[in-house]
């Protein structure tokens, strides 16, 4: 635990008066393990670690704290800060159909995530979605997003796998347009960002279908490669935020400060389960509290 | 982490920097700097190529430590494969399939997955790919009872390999770790002594939490060997060595994309030079 780590070497904080360059050293040495245990990326952790010995030098030991509560309230505040932001969907002000386009590696956890989205505009947002399979590579991906589509009761549209995802991104707008849905969810198959021809795959998605968000589907797990991958599906994409799956694990988490940091993106929803209301809003407090459990 | 005093701590930093970037996690990283530390200074090794030289060496030791493995010479042999979510338990399952169908053997799959959508569809176009039986029950039934029910049949049928496909789950759901529990004690009444192989399938971009889905699966059942996919991304999948150090289980196989034949039995030489590139 971060806290204990930290009473041990902050006591000597207190009597102080102020957090000086002298006394903080052990402490940020005990974050930046902390946060590398957490996955948190190391080059992240490197710049993270400066920025709060900025913010905590010159401070006042405040009384109420002890030296490593104050401490540890500087990097959690420091985590909040970084990961929060703006996470609404614009897709209100965008005609329709408004399209939401899915990204990510393999096994993220895509084809739940549009079905579980498409419930949740439904829902929350009084949407009409259809949900449009773009994955014609793994075996019986369509099927899956069928068989979800219908435990959520939602239309998904039928992708004939002989075709190209391009074409099927175009097609399937045009027939959202002529059916009246208001929002298309694109489930694209999962890719390496280090795959030239399927990343170039979805810069021409993106642009036939002028997508109104383009989320990064990625997995809470992820270690150090997560920096790899967000920046490469980011400057390739316009990202417009990103979904952290399978929070509902015991993963600390640290790829949501990496991937928030190397991007700018905001992370706007989490994946907490396999059933298909299992996602909620992204609340950087909590994942900050993991992070630094 | 490592206050170096002899070698130059940049020559440190960066050996550090390798191995957290691979994620090799803060313990095993200590612990393999320390041991470098401590060999050069006895062997008087302060040259930045030799100094890499040596932590390979130390990081290969540590993967030979791992007791060797060899498949049990039974038939049918019944290999179970567990895993958390999404890190392709059943594109191994294929995979596999046509290793052991290239070597000749008759090979049977067991849709074990019987929760999520779509999931016996998926293996049946493997198993339709490789050209391996399949044994499948209705979405929602007893995954216990395909396995069962596989193993009974390829004892029947003079199968040679049983491979079972589980629904993914995280090791935090006790009721799912449970259920796998069901799966093995299951699978021992339809032969003794099944499963032989309970393999664990580990994505290479997971970080830390890797070792805690093998301590966790170990602890459950009883892990008898390692599958480590999609090593052909970026992420070098250094946990790993953390794994075999604290629980001694053999890395079997690696998965290098999502083709029939992208499956490789697991070269400890080739993962380090892999680590330095
Ligand atoms: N526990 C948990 N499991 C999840 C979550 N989201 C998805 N999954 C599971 O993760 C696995 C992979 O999900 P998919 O939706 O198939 O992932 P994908 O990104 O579409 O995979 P590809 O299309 O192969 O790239 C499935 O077993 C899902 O049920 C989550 O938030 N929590
Ligand atoms: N690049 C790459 N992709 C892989 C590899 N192994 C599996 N995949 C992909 O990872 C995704 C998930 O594979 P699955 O076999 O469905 O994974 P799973 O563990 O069975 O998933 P669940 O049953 O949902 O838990 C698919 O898109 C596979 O094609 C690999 O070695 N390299
Ligand atoms: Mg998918
Ligand atoms: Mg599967």
């Amino acid at each position: 635990q971060l806290s204990d780590r930290l009473n041990s070497v902050v006591k000597y904080l207190k009597g102080q008066g102020k957090i000086k360059e002298s006394n903080i050293e052990e402490a940020l040495r005990e974050v930046r393990i902390s946060l590398l245990e957490a996955d948190v990326n190391y080059e992240v952790v490197k710049q993270f670690v400066e920025d709060v010995k900025k913010k905590a030098l010159g401070q006042e030991v405040i009384g109420s704290l002890t030296p490593a509560q104050q401490f540890i309230k500087i990097v959690y505040d420091e985590l909040v800060e970084i990961m929060g932001g703006e996470t609404s969907l614009p897709m209100i002000s965008v005609s329709p159909p408004a399209v939401i386009m899915l990204v990510g590696l393999q096994g993220s956890g895509k084809t739940t995530t549009a079905a579980k989205l498409g419930i949740y505009l439904k829902k929350k947002h009084k949407r009409t979605p259809l949900l449009v399979p773009l994955d014609v590579r793994r075996p019986a991906a369509i099927e899956q997003l069928k068989v979800l589509g219908n435990q959520a009761r939602l239309s998904v549209y039928d992708t004939d796998p002989s075709m190209n995802p391009v074409e099927i991104a175009e097609k399937s707008k045009e027939y959202a347009l002529m059916r009246g849905y208001d929002t298309v969810i694109f489930d694209t198959a999962g890719r390496l960002h280090i795959d030239e021809e399927l990343m170039k795959e979805l810069e021409e998605i993106e642009k036939v279908s002028d997508p109104a968000e383009v989320l990064l589907v990625a997995d809470a797990m992820t270690g150090q490669d997560a920096v790899n991958i967000a920046r490469e599906f980011d400057q390739r994409l316009n990202l417009t935020g990103v979904i952290l799956t399978k929070v509902d694990g015991d993963t600390r988490g640290g790829a949501a400060l990496s991937i928030k940091a190397v991007t700018g993106k905001p992370i706007k929803f989490i994946g907490t389960g396999e059933k298909l209301e299992d996602i909620d809003l992204f609340h950087p407090d909590r994942i900050a509290s993991r992070i630094l459990d | 982490l490592l206050r170096g005093e002899k070698i130059s701590p940049e020559i440190y930093e960066e050996l550090e920097a390798i191995l957290i970037t691979a994620d090799f996690g803060v313990k095993t990283t200590q612990k393999l700097l320390s041991r470098v530390r401590v060999e050069a200074k006895e062997r008087g090794i302060s040259d930045p190529a030799a100094l890499k030289n040596l932590l390979k060496e130390k990081i290969l030791e540590i993967l030979k430590s791992v007791p060797p493995h060899s498949l049990p010479d039974v038939k049918p042999l019944v290999i179970m494969v567990v895993g958390v979510n999404g890190t392709g338990k059943t594109t191994s399952i294929g995979k596999l399939g046509k290793y052991f169908i290239d070597q000749g053997k008759r090979v049977v799959f067991a849709a074990g997955d019987t929760f999520r959508a779509a999931a016996i569809e998926q293996l049946e176009i493997w198993a339709e790919r490789v050209g391996a039986r399949i044994v499948k029950h209705q979405e929602g039934s007893d995954a216990a009872a395909v396995f069962y029910d596989a193993i009974e049949s390829a004892i029947h049928r003079g199968d040679d390999v049983v491979i079972g496909d589980t629904a993914g789950r995280l090791h935090t759901k006790v009721n799912l770790m449970d259920e796998l529990r069901k799966v093995k004690r299951v699978s021992s009444r339809a032969m003794e002594g099944a499963p032989h192989e309970i393999w664990l399938v580990i994505d290479a971009v997971t970080g830390q939490n890797a070792l805690r889905q093998a301590q966790e699966f170990n602890k459950t059942l009883g892990l008898t060997g390692i599958i480590l996919t999609k090593l052909d991304g970026t992420a070098k999948g250094g946990i790993v060595v953390a794994i075999a150090d604290e629980l001694k289980i053999p890395i079997l196989y690696v998965g290098v994309g999502e083709g029939i034949g992208d499956l490789k039995p697991f070269s400890p030489e080739e993962f380090v030079e892999g680590l330095f590139e």
